[in-house]
This record gives structure tokens, C-alpha cells and sequence, in this order.
């Protein structure tokens, strides 16, 4: 395993074995402003570790990003490890991010499926809910992407185990999402939330569950404008951007809209990019841009965030 | 570690909400027989299908019958496959 995150090759894909070592790394390396916390376990026992990212203060107010929330979307986990490695490089360079981290803290959970991400590396590579068993369950695994406490079973989830889509036994029912939930919860000062999918090119805001517009609407479809405009200034990738439930399909139990019920009023979810012909397999070739632009998009939200406070 | 050779992904232009739940129908299928990448959802966005060799014939006559236009994305998801953990390899070496 990489001794240091600086000979860690970030235009590659790496196994669950790799990204928890560099985590360690970076943690050791940058104690100053980085450190790691336990979360929680996933169904096979895996821990799930969140990096947070703090100049000082205590109970700031938070961002929180997670990737790899269906694990054979490995382009996420890539982004996500960049984008931390960026954060470390760039906040004492002032500027917008030297300002974000003076006001308030970001935490990133890298790997938020690990059990499936594991299994995407040792046995299915398109694998893409967690490993959760029940007794007398025929089939393997819930999407932890319907799984929250939001419109629950709604339409755009399954109830059928053997279903991608599989929304599992009751709200918070994998270890995986409980987890995020709990923390984010106790942690009380979360104000915004970007959960990191891919792939199709598209910024979206709640609600998935229901066509109804959320309070501040508005405001969410001039940020995401400002944030997929900052992204296609990068390399020219065009998203489109909107509602969940209006841009792309209905969906229930999805992290965003709990996020918003929740009080956290700038929840986005990503889809990065597959650039029209590669789906999950995105070259490793395209790591770095897809980070470069991502990261662009997610500092014009940390940024508005942090202008308006609430 | 499974082996795709030979399974594609296929991209299907819906033109209507009535084709849209044709694609659905697929969904519902027992044993499932195709896996949706991107899932369908409105008439202005494709939907991406991975389809296993051994189902690749009613499928393709299925999408054709229905005259639902299709293109194909990936060729041999295998061929991906391999190239993407020979290049993990590489690296990390």
C-alpha cells in the first residue's frame, strides 16, 4: 500500500483496502485540519469512516458530501478522494475555500457502501445496493439510495428484494444509512448536503419523492444554475439541472429529500458524468477532469452556504 | 469475479410515455433479464439497458417489434471490464 498520499495515483481506481489506507495517510500527513471518524459498521461489519475537515470552533455549522453510495459508481469514490486531497492542498491558500473552512467544517464519507464497493472489486463489478441478508429473503441487498425516511416506499422504489431498487424492510433499515442518519442528527448543525451519483450529467435538488416544489426552489435552481455553470467552464460538460422528480424520475427514500425534511436546505445530488458512451466504466483517463469540474460545482454551493447563513 | 462477455448496453430513444412503460415492462420481468443502468424516466432522456448475451436476441427483436429505436452504447462490457483492471494494474505497479 501507498506510503504517502503524494505517490497515491489519483487518475486510477483503487480497492476498499487502498482508499482506507490513504485516508490514514492524509489523516497522518494533515492532522491540522483533517481527521477521521468512526461512524458506524456496515452489514458485513466493514467500518465506515467520514473525514472531517476543520480549522478550530466547535458545533460549526457543516457541509456533508458522500460518494459511493451505490458502489459500482466508482467515478464518485474517485471524486470524492480528489476533492479531499484539493481541500488539504488548497485551504491555506485563501480565498473562497480559506473562507468556507474559517466559518464552518466539511465532512466527506468516501465510501458509503463498502460492502457493495468490496463485492463491486471481488465478485460483481456492476453491483449496485449494499449486502444486507434477512431470513427468508431470496435475494441480496437494498439500494441504501431508497432506503431513508422520506416518502418511504413511495413510487420509484421497489418493495420486491430482488429489485435494484429495493427500498428494504422499513425506514433506516441498513446499517449503512442508520449510520449517516445518526450522525448527522447528533451532529444538529448541518447545513447543506451533496450525495455524489453517477452517471448522466445532472444537479438535482429535493423533491424525488413527490412533484411538489420545495419552500425555497427558487433559490435551489439559481444555485444549481451558478454550480453547473461553474462546471461546464472546466471542460465543457454540459449538465442539466432541476428537481429530482421533474428532471429525471420520481424517486422515494432518497438521501436528499430526508436531508431536506431534515432542516438542511441545500441538499444536492449529483450525477457526474459517463461523457455519452461509458455508462459506469468511465475510464480511469477521466478521473481528474470529472474532479476538476465537480469540484468546481460543489465550491459555488459551499460558497452560497456559507453567504447565507440560516 | 463475474464474467459480462459478451453482454451489452444498449440505448434506447423512447418517443412516448407509451414506449417509456414498454422499457418498463422489461423491468418487471422474472428472472430479471435486464439490468438498467439509467432507468426509464421521461421521453427526452435515453434509457441505458445492459442486456446479457444469452438474452441479447428477444430483447433486440422485443425493442424492434415495438419499433422503439435503439443504439448500441457498449459493445462487450468484458472487453471494459478487462481494460479497466489491466489499467489498476498498471498503476499499481
Amino acid at each position: 500500500l501507498e506510503r504517502s498520499t503524494s505517490s497515491f495515483s489519483y487518475s486510477s481506481y483503487h480497492t476498499l483496502e487502498e482508499i482506507y489506507s490513504w485516508i490514514d495517510n492524509l489523516v497522518t500527513e494533515h492532522s491540522d485540519i483533517v481527521s477521521k471518524i468512526h461512524i458506524g459498521n456496515s452489514f458485513e461489519n466493514r467500518s465506515i469512516l467520514v473525514l472531517k475537515f476543520s480549522t478550530g470552533g466547535s458545533q460549526r455549522p457543516a457541509i456533508w458530501i458522500d460518494t459511493g453510495i451505490h458502489s459500482r459508481e466508482w467515478i464518485t469514490h474517485a471524486t470524492g478522494i480528489w476533492i479531499a486531497k484539493k481541500i488539504v492542498n488548497e485551504y491555506s491558500k485563501g480565498g473562497v475555500l480559506t473562507d468556507i473552512l474559517n466559518a464552518m467544517d466539511i465532512f466527506i464519507e468516501l465510501v458509503t457502501n463498502p460492502d457493495g464497493f468490496a463485492f463491486t472489486h471481488s465478485m460483481n463489478r456492476l453491483w449496485r445496493k449494499n449486502k444486507s441478508t434477512r431470513p427468508g429473503i431470496f435475494c441480496i441487498g437494498v439500494d441504501l439510495n431508497r432506503n431513508w425516511n422520506s416518502g418511504f416506499g413511495g413510487n420509484g422504489s421497489n418493495n420486491n428484494p430482488c429489485s435494484e431498487t429495493y427500498h428494504g424492510p422499513s425506514p433506516q433499515s441498513e446499517p449503512e444509512v442508520a449510520a449517516i442518519v445518526n450522525f448527522i442528527t447528533g451532529h444538529g448543525n448541518v447545513k447543506a448536503l451533496i450525495s455524489i451519483h453517477s452517471y448522466s450529467q445532472m444537479l438535482m435538488y429535493p423533491y424525488g419523492h413527490s412533484l411538489q416544489p420545495v419552500a425555497n426552489q427558487e433559490e435551489l435552481y439559481h444555485l444549481a444554475k451558478g454550480a453547473v455553470k461553474a462546471l461546464y467552464e472546466v471542460h465543457g460538460i454540459e449538465y442539466i439541472f432541476g428537481s429530482i422528480s421533474t428532471t429525471l424520475y420520481v424517486a422515494s427514500g432518497i438521501t436528499v429529500d430526508w436531508a431536506y425534511d431534515r432542516g438542511i436546505k441545500y441538499a444536492f445530488s449529483f450525477e457526474l458524468r459517463d461523457t455519452g458512451r461509458y455508462g459506469f466504466l468511465l475510464p480511469a483517463s477521466q478521473i481528474i477532469p470529472t474532479a476538476q469540474e465537480t469540484w468546481l460545482a460543489i465550491l459555488t454551493i459551499m460558497e452560497h452556504t456559507r453567504t447565507h447563513p440560516y | 469475479q463475474m464474467n459480462f462477455t459478451g453482454d451489452q448496453v444498449l440505448r434506447v430513444l423512447a418517443r412516448d410515455e407509451k414506449q417509456l412503460s414498454l422499457l418498463r415492462d422489461l423491468e418487471g420481468l422474472k428472472p430479471q433479464k435486464v439490468d438498467f443502468w439509467r432507468g426509464p424516466a421521461r421521453p427526452s432522456l435515453p434509457v441505458d439497458m445492459r442486456v446479457p448475451f444469452s438474452e441479447l436476441k428477444d430483447i433486440k427483436a422485443y425493442l424492434e417489434s415495438h419499433g422503439l429505436a435503439y443504439s448500441v452504447m457498449i459493445k462487450d462490457i468484458q472487453v471494459l471490464l478487462d481494460e479497466e483492471r489491466e489499467t489498476m494494474a498498471k498503476s499499481r505497479r
